[in-house]
């Protein structure tokens, strides 16, 4: 995260992070369910085998593991099966874990918003994450406040691809909070009166956000993929395992 | 020469032993390469005036790169007629011989071109001596003028109404790239080669009707997308599956849809919420005869749900039109959906109905902050 701060431990219980040996951290990821998790398919390129992943939840310094921490093995990878890799579009990925995760404080569902349901633009949400900081890659989780932006005006920011409905941007023309390599797959979340937490997107891409290029970030809309996630969730619960 | 039918064509005499004599000897063949589709000839021979010994070298070579990004600067009305005059130089079909640009369209297109290419520090093709070509002659025939008519854009261009020709991939980009916005008018799905949802001025790709994602608001690019029998019901993926096979536990779509959605909640006059199963595309209520509460927690989770809250056993004279009942030997069955346990056509001894209230499953709570003491 560019421009933001370190969080709390345990300020964002649905948070976890997509491991694989050797490289240790490689993406962000997203508690929905006890035993589901989502992230943007391109953390897996190349990597489609869930033999070789691991989610560690409940974790705020990567460098040091706490008591609080819970590690479950991936049992299957679901790429959604429109992900283009060429144009990045339709960039989720549905995770489900080798056994249920134990609901804690530290560790616990974030919810999923209702098919279609928007966020409107210029409302403040937030976005989390190991990913770079613009001078050194972070130990501890980050947390920064993002502006939703209208896909219009975000589509003026990025003359040679197309932002799509299944995008979501979020961020600063100035770029001064960001999301940046590191961050994929990792929450934009909302939070509602009552103080529920709603995650609208999945750190997906942007401009290389390090560089002098900058502009908002673009995250995977979650809402226009919810019913596709549920019906994946209930196939592989309750008709193929 | 190299060929028999070259010689032939040159006829049997000893000019075809000489390098130059080759080339003199080339047949006349079909214009394909794209950018030039639209000339008011159709035949060719190689090599041609840069150099390129067939099409396909003169279709990958820099020269057709170099024109129709030169042409979009609108330097000459007619600088892609005469770069197809020397990329596919017009064949003469009685003589097999080249027929040139006049030196005059040359001249004129690197007059005003040349000079758009110096300032991206770009040279105008070496290959291209005016002096090469002949002076317009009065009959028109020993080289080649434009005709007033004659396209200004290749097939792959767009022309603006100013007369500037565009990539056509820039053509309704939603970037205006004609100075008179020409290419972002009459921009309709079709001129897109895209699809129009109907009642919607949404465009869709071709590919993306039936494939089992609505992508049209109403779902309409999914629609009539099979035609199923009377006693079939249409799969996600558009298969037709038999009534009978819905909701039996078993897959029988090829996208596992005839299993989907098979339980819920139905509310009633009374706002009770009685289990009801969609078997056979019939919703069916569920006799509570061997019931037990394992199963109102599968229905629950089953749903989308979280934990089981209540279940009501609700007595009703009246029987429901459908129902479905358990066995009594349930237990032994091992079956992951609860729909798959149940049975038609039994009697429901005790007349009661199941009636659940599941509660959602809690989410988006964080912890509250601690509180320290100032």
């Amino acid at each position: 995260i560019l421009g933001g701060r370190t969080s709390r431990p345990g300020r964002w219980p649905w948070q976890c992070s997509l491991q694989s040996e050797p490289s240790g951290h490689i993406c962000g990821c997203v508690l929905i369910a006890k035993k589901w998790v989502l992230t943007v398919a391109h953390c897996f390129e190349g990597r489609e085998n869930a033999a070789v992943w691991k989610v560690v939840l409940g974790i705020n310094n990567l460098d040091h593991p706490s008591i609080f921490m819970q590690t479950r093995l991936v049992k299957t990878i679901i790429l959604h099966p429109r992900y283009n890799r060429a144009v990045v579009d339709y960039d989720i990925s549905i995770v489900e874990l080798s056994e249920d995760i134990v609901e804690t404080s530290y560790v616990r569902p974030v919810c999923l918003p209702r098919s279609k349901q928007v966020v409107e633009p210029d409302t403040y949400c937030y976005i989390t994450g190991w990913g770079h900081m613009g001078n050194k890659m972070p130990f501890k989780l980050q947390e920064g406040e993002v502006r939703i932006i209208s896909l219009e005006q975000c589509q003026s920011y990025f003359d040679m691809k197309t932002i799509t409905t299944r995008m979501i941007c979020a961020g600063y023309e100035s770029g001064t909070v960001d999301s940046c390599m590191g961050d994929s797959g990792g929450p934009l979340v909302c939070e509602h009166p009552g103080g529920q937490w709603t995650l609208f997107g999945l750190t997906s891409w942007g401009s290389v956000c390090f560089s002098k290029v900058l502009g908002p970030g673009v995250y995977s809309n979650v809402s226009h993929f919810v019913e596709w996630i549920e019906r994946q969730i209930y196939i592989h619960t309750f008709l193929l395992n | 020469c190299i060929y028999n039918s070259c010689f032939d064509a040159c006829g049997e005499s000893s000019l075809c032993d000489s390098d130059s004599n080759q080339t003199n000897c080339s047949q006349c063949e079909p214009i394909t390469l794209e950018l030039c589709l639209n000339l008011p000839y159709n035949y060719t021979n190689f090599p041609n005036y840069l150099g390129h010994r067939t099409q396909k070298e003169a279709s990958i070579s820099w020269e057709s790169s170099l024109f129709p990004a030169l042409v979009q600067t609108n330097c000459y009305r007619y600088l892609m007629f005469f770069a197809c005059t020397i990329l596919v130089p017009k064949c003469d079909p009685h003589t097999n011989q080249h027929i040139p640009p006049c030196r005059a369209l040359c001249e004129h297109s690197k007059e005003r071109c040349e000079s758009v290419l110096g300032i991206v520090g770009l040279q105008w093709p070496e290959d291209t001596d005016c002096t090469q070509f002949p002076e317009e002659s009065s009959d028109n025939q020993t080289c080649l003028m434009p005709d007033e008519d004659v396209e200004e854009c290749s097939p792959s261009h767009f022309k603006c109404r100013s007369g500037r020709c565009i990539l056509a991939s820039r053509r309704c980009d939603g970037q205006s790239d004609c100075e008179d916005d020409s290419d972002e008018e009459h921009c309709g799905c079709r001129e897109r080669g895209l699809w129009e949802c109907p009642a919607s001025k949404l465009c869709i790709k071709q590919e993306m009707i039936c494939d089992g994602f609505p992508d049209c608001p109403e779902k309409m690019d999914e629609k009539n997308c099979s035609f199923c029998q009377d006693d079939e019901l249409e799969c996600a993926n558009h298969d037709c599956v038999s009534r009978d096979l819905w909701c039996d536990g078993g897959i029988d779509c090829s996208d596992s849809s005839d299993e989907w959605d098979c339980v819920t909640l139905s509310k009633d006059v009374s706002s009770s919420a009685f289990l009801t199963v969609h078997r056979s595309a019939t919703d069916h209520q569920v006799c509570a005869d061997n019931w037990q509460e394992t199963l109102s927690q599968l229905a629950c989770k089953q749903m989308g749900l979280g934990e089981l809250s209540v279940t009501e056993i609700i007595q009703e004279q009246r029987h429901p039109w459908k129902w479905l009942t358990l066995p009594s030997d349930w237990q032994h069955k091992n079956t992951s959906t609860l729909h798959e346990l149940l049975v038609a056509g039994h009697p429901c001894q005790s007349r009661s109905w199941i009636s659940l209230l599941c509660s959602e499953q809690d989410c988006g709570r964080r912890p509250a902050a601690r509180m320290y003491k100032r």
